[in-house]
């Protein structure tokens, strides 16, 4: 009898776990939308930029490059190797199928 | 009891998937907040200035930022139609998206770290749909780990 | 077309999550600590 229990409490939360999921992908469908939604009306699309000082600011004095490119744009990264002058190599290599990228150099100064 | 079992691996796959997309969920809360917060706080900037910013002042979104010490010597190729790119660091070097950039200007309302003043929770809350805003009163206090559909059974 | 998950770290505009360039960091951190 305990077995049969268990077995019924089992399944009963099973279904409430089935509907929290439906209830999870619905939410993250109206959330992706309304994402969209904010970025593409025509009222709102000069405003979703960052001033330059203000991304400086994040980043400590630190020398940043600002990337634009096409949906579909692939970055790489290999993982760093040692040169042949005993130095490691880190390298980025940007490939686009579909249009130009753009590469911004952010200098506070 | 076999059945049982079965049931209870059953379980613990969709646990951990539930975990899995209430994690992704926050990140799209994150993100709506700090784009609405964005728009809202440059539009505002424009109309007291009467006019948009430089546009060499800003960078449109989406952006992804990378950042290295200003000490690294960054060798750059670009091929002509510039649908390629090859950097060189001789230093390491990290790699943000947008998102990440806003989060770090305060524009997700510290959600993102579960410190969020009672103010900045009240804007965060009317920045989602209301059917969302017990996950950001959760955030607020941490991450979301509870909330659930009430049991039918 | 050679590369594999051992050789480089892959993450795509408008595709991929912020985790990828999360994995990015931490690969090229791992390798400084190293």
């Amino acid at each position: 009898k305990e077995v049969v229990d268990r077995l019924r409490y089992l399944e009963a939360e099973i279904e409430d776990l089935e509907l929290k999921e439906k209830e999870l992908d619905q939410q993250k469908l109206w959330l992706q939308q309304s994402i969209k939604n904010v970025m593409d009306d025509s009222t709102n699309h000069q405003y979703p930029f960052q001033e330059m000082v203000y991304i400086c600011n994040c980043f400590n004095g630190d020398t940043l490059l600002a990337i634009q490119a096409p949906c579909g744009t692939q970055l790489e990264v290999p993982i760093p190797e040692m040169g042949q002058n005993g130095q490691k190599k880190y390298q980025i290599n940007l490939k686009s199928s579909s249009g130009p990228i753009h590469v911004l150099l952010i200098n506070k100064e | 009891a076999q059945e049982c079992q079965n049931l209870e691996v059953e379980k613990q796959r969709r646990l951990e998937r539930i975990k899995q997309k209430q994690s992704q969920l926050q990140e799209l809360i994150l993100q709506q907040i700090a784009f609405k917060n964005l728009v809202q706080r440059n539009r505002q900037a424009e109309q007291q200035a009467n006019r948009p910013p430089p546009s060499n002042s800003v960078i449109h979104l989406p952006f992804i930022i990378v950042n290295t010490s200003k000490k690294t010597v960054i060798d750059c190729s670009i091929s002509n139609d510039k649908f390629e790119y090859l950097f060189n660091f001789d230093n390491t070097f990290e790699i943000h998206d947008d998102i990440e950039v806003l989060k770090r200007m305060g524009m997700a309302c510290g959600l993102e770290s579960g410190s969020c003043s009672a103010e900045d929770l009240k804007i965060a809350r009317s920045l989602v749909p209301k059917a969302l805003e017990p996950y950001v009163t959760e955030m607020a206090q941490g991450s979301i780990s509870s909330v659930y559909v009430t049991s039918s059974s | 077309a050679c590369l594999t998950p051992r050789t480089a770290l892959l993450y795509k505009f408008n595709g991929s999550p912020s985790k990828s360039l999360k994995d990015i960091n931490n690969m090229i951190k791992q390798g400084e600590h190293r």
